[in-house]
Formats: C-alpha cells, structure tokens, sequence
C-alpha cells in the first residue's frame, strides 16, 4: 500500500497553541527590536520537528533568549498576562552548559507542552532560557502571584522533573520585584 | 478533558518524520 503523506496522517494536537520567540542582544538596536517571533506549533510532531531544526541552546552566543509561550502572551513582563506574574528561575554555573543546560530545557519544554502541572497548568504563561557568560538561566513563568496553590504546586512538580535534589533551592520572584529591584538579586517570593 | 502528555510519549516521538 502506498505510504501515506505526513501531512495526512493525525498529529497529536497539544492543549495550547506554542510560539517561539528569539532574542538577541544587538546594542545598536532597542530591546523590542531584537526580538523576534519564530513560528507557532500546536502538535507533538511540529514541536519535535521545530526542536530538533534549531539550535541547541547552549550553542547559542551570549547574550541570545530563547522563550516559549502560549500564543497570545507576549515574552515580558508587561504582557496583560505577566504582569501580576512572576517566575521559578534555575541558575547554572557556566561549568553546567556543557552537561546539564539543554536537558533542563528540553525537560521545561516537555512540562509546558505536556501540561505537567495538572489542573493548575492554566496558570503557565511560558518559559525563558538566558544564554549569558556569567551564568545561565532557566525560568518558568506563571501569571498569577497571588495564586499560591498553583505557584507551589507548578514548582514542586518543576523541581522533580528536572531531577533536582531535595538539597536543592529553586526560588520564584514576582516580575514586580524583578523589575524594580535595587540590587542584582530580587527577594524570593515562595521556594521549593 | 486536557490533553496532557507524559515525557515519555513526547520522546516517543523526537525522532518521527514530520513536516511543517
């Protein structure tokens, strides 16, 4: 029999429609400027399609974002949907690149588009990878500060998908506090 | 009722022929 075409066979439809954004850092350009709206998927086999065509993020050049959200939410703060938000952020020495970075985004993309969270994945806004020289960062973020429950709950479930140590800290911030922060480290909010 | 997806049956399929 002939074999039928890809673009015949039933994909696996996803909960929520994706965008990918990416960032990077041109200085001679304003920050909206350089970011830019990748493409949308809605299915398993586009998001497997779409992952495995681009660049792994640890070999991205510093100062380079990439961000997955719902379709609709904007990757800042002052999206409608981000602003009363905030984020469960994973730091990583530059020694991590190499053996960890990717894996732990992979595994926040499969939270996301998987809707790990349970009923409480409503509450997911998306997730950022920062590439920096003076240390990665993974952040998950959600829209509601306020939704207590759901925070902790996200960040529990977050933890044990990224094989973290119970020794471990992850800490969560309000984009509020981030974005008016004095010193370099905004105050935790919850922690897991 | 939600469509949620395990990471094992997201691996399932990573290496599957797809087109967009």
């Amino acid at each position: 029999r002939d074999v039928m075409p890809t673009d015949q066979m039933d994909k696996h439809p996803l909960q929520n429609r994706w965008a990918l954004w990416f960032f990077k850092n041109d200085k001679s350009k304003i920050w909206q400027a350089n970011l830019r709206l990748v493409t949308k998927f809605d299915t398993v086999e586009d998001f497997w399609a779409l992952h495995n065509h681009i660049q792994l993020a640890s070999k991205l050049t510093s100062g380079c974002d990439y961000s997955i959200f719902k379709d609709g939410i904007e990757p800042m703060w002052e999206d409608n949907k981000n602003k009363r938000g905030g984020r469960w952020l994973i730091t990583l020495p530059k020694q991590q690149r190499r053996t960890d970075l990717d894996h732990f985004w992979l595994e926040t993309l499969m939270c996301l588009i998987g809707e790990a969270f349970d009923e409480y994945s409503d509450d997911v806004c998306g997730a950022v990878i920062n590439i920096r020289a003076k240390g990665d960062k993974i952040a998950l973020w959600t829209k509601e500060t306020e939704n207590k429950e759901a925070v902790i709950h996200i960040g529990r479930v977050y933890k044990e998908r990224l094989g973290l140590s119970s020794k471990v800290v992850i800490g969560y911030q309000a984009h509020a506090d981030t974005a008016t922060k004095s010193s370099s480290i905004a105050k935790n909010k919850f922690v897991v | 009722g939600k469509k949620q997806y395990d990471r094992d049956f997201l691996l399932g399929f990573q290496f599957m022929p797809a087109c967009i």
